[in-house]
């Protein structure tokens, strides 16, 4: 465990407190898009299935319930508490989702690390994630104004992708044998989805101005 | 790299 790891995995709990206290304060999902939510949901399951089979750390196994648990909970606030639910707008949060489950189960199916139901799951956990945050761009973009919470989400969302991509460089300097291009590949790719959102997030932060994403 | 042991990240 290095720093950058460390760094990213707590700035990745960050995020998911930031947005458990966005809705619960709020007692709104304004802003959140519940597909995405889903799909984080699913991905979690699907990684983290090697809970029963393979111990790592305390902390591993203490996090993969972390973030199952918070996930499920996030989901659950969407689409059952009384009072967030009525705030969720599905009409801006039309993105075909289903079509990224589709396109990532079969990719796993072709590019995995082993053929084993765990490794061809664990893939797919991994390219899922790596798109899963397009539905809640795209929301963010269609309502144009984002409020301080939930730009902030997604703001930690990106900086853990970010410290990932350190950690890997970190630990490919530092370890004889580090090769994955399954997980780092997928994690260059969904570093780079956030930069637009970057990009905007920074100009509001310089200006001192609200975040606001143009249409 | 424990075999098995390969995804040790989260």
């Amino acid at each position: 465990m290095n720093i950058f790891r460390l760094a990213g995995d707590m700035t990745h709990l960050l995020s998911i407190l930031v947005l458990l206290l966005k809705i619960y304060a709020t007692k709104s999902c304004s802003g959140v898009s519940r597909k995405t939510q889903e799909l984080y949901a699913i991905v979690f399951l699907a990684r983290y299935l090697d809970l029963f089979t393979d111990f790592i750390s305390v902390y591993n196994t203490f996090m993969k319930i972390v973030f199952i648990a918070s996930s499920l909970a996030i989901v659950w606030c969407i689409r059952v508490h009384p009072m967030v639910k009525r705030s969720y707008d599905k009409d801006l949060d039309t993105f075909r989702h289903y079509l990224l489950v589709a396109a990532s189960f079969l990719l796993a199916l072709f590019l995995h690390e082993k053929f084993t139901f765990l490794e061809i799951f664990w893939a797919f956990s991994i390219y899922l994630e790596a798109v899963a945050i397009l539905p809640q761009l795209v929301l963010l973009q269609r309502s144009g104004n984002v409020d301080n919470l939930t730009g902030q989400y997604v703001f930690f969302l990106g900086a853990y992708r970010g410290l990932y991509i350190l950690n890997w460089i970190y630990r490919y300097l530092t370890e004889p044998r580090f090769t994955r291009w399954i997980a780092c590949v997928s994690g260059v790719v969904q570093t780079a989805l956030y930069a637009d959102f970057f990009y905007y997030y920074f100009i509001s932060w310089k200006n001192n101005s609200k975040l606001k994403l143009p249409a | 790299v424990v075999k098995g042991k390969i995804h040790d990240e989260l």
